[in-house]
């Protein structure tokens, strides 16, 4: 019986390894399924598989771009103290995304940044008042892990409102990432401005509060996809 | 020389049969999140000569049966195989506990052929 159980384990690894796994997952605290990912896994599903044109399985159609993997990485950065008044900033958060998972062989084609709040801002916000949204890469972190004033500025934009969620392309970003081999995260700042009166922009930043958080869906390409796309 | 073959039927020709795999039942569950498991199915069945065009036959497979026919113990009949494969997708939680979705080719069997 171990003579089977060890044969058992032989054939586990090696289908794991086909899978793109190197030892079998066991989540220890399961995180809700992104509704992106489950919206287009019950997509595929519903599919007839007898179509007369074979499914692209090296495609994501939702994206319009190669690929055969989507993950959704977590955002494991901490709250930065927002130190020195510049403005009225509200929030200032590091980003990190560990992308260490992606295997040698995959490639890159798409990653996309959420940012979600709990509610959008459309009654908090009045005229003449703007939310400014920045995202930088810091190119150095100190020892006490605060971005060094180096930062490559990646998005710098203006809203009347701030929406439930915002989506940014950090497809450039990611490959950057995996290319070099370093990963120092990204530094989110909120402010707002346009406003009179401090109290009516610490009003504003109150519902900036509802920050809840942030994803990084990446989409890449496996050697299995590229060889097949290839031959194809 | 003379072959000891049971009598070929339709029902023991090459072709797909049902098989459903429960990611349960190989005790994965804890990490493949959907599906719970899907048909896969496999193939089975005789490649008797004469090959007829229903069993998806290549020229090398019509060839083996000729000899097989005229040299049963020296030469085998050809394998009942899979000749077309679809892809499914499947979402789990990877060895960081990230939520993956891939698509992984040549997983369900769809046609069988003599090979």
């Amino acid at each position: 019986s171990s003579a089977l159980a060890l044969e058992l384990s032989l054939q586990e690894s090696l289908l794991l390894k086909s899978l793109g796994l190197s030892a079998k997952p066991s989540p220890k605290t399961p995180i809700p399924v992104p509704p992106v990912l489950w919206r287009i896994f019950q997509r595929r599903k519903t599919q007839p598989s007898m179509n007369k044109e074979p499914v692209d399985a090296c495609r994501v159609e939702e994206f319009d771009v190669p690929g055969d993997i989507i993950r959704v990485f977590t955002d494991q950065g901490h709250f930065i103290p927002k130190g020195q008044p510049q403005g009225q900033l509200c929030l200032r958060k590091r980003l990190y995304f560990n992308l260490s998972m992606l295997e040698e062989d995959e490639n890159v084609t798409m990653a996309q940044l959420e940012i979600k709040f709990h509610h959008n801002s459309y009654h908090t916000s009045s005229q003449g008042q703007i939310f400014e949204l920045r995202l930088s890469q810091p190119s150095q972190v100190s020892l006490q892990g605060m971005p060094e004033p180096r930062q490559k500025l990646l998005v710098e934009q203006s809203f009347a409102q701030l929406h439930k969620s915002l989506l940014f392309n950090l497809s450039m970003v990611a490959r950057d990432w995996r290319m070099h081999n370093r990963n120092l995260g990204l530094v989110l700042e909120v402010a707002v401005s346009g406003g009179d009166e401090v109290n009516e922009l610490q009003g504003l930043c109150t519902s900036i509060d509802s920050f809840l958080d942030t994803s990084l869906l990446v989409v890449t390409l496996s050697q299995q996809c590229q060889v097949s796309r290839r031959r194809r | 020389r003379s072959a000891q073959h049971p009598p070929i039927t339709l029902s023991n020709l090459c072709r797909p049969r049902r098989l459903y795999i429960s990611f349960s039942d190989v005790g994965w569950e804890n990490w493949i999140i959907a599906p719970q498991g899907y048909l896969a199915n496999y193939c089975l069945g005789e490649c008797p000569f004469p090959l007829t065009a229903e069993l998806n036959s290549t020229n090398h497979a019509i060839l083996q049966t000729m000899v097989h026919s005229l040299d049963p113990q020296g030469t085998p009949q050809p394998c009942c195989v899979p000749v077309r494969l679809s892809p499914i997708s499947i979402l789990y939680y990877d060895n960081s506990d990230n939520v993956v979705l891939r698509h992984y080719a040549d997983m369900v069997v769809d046609e069988c052929g003599c090979r």
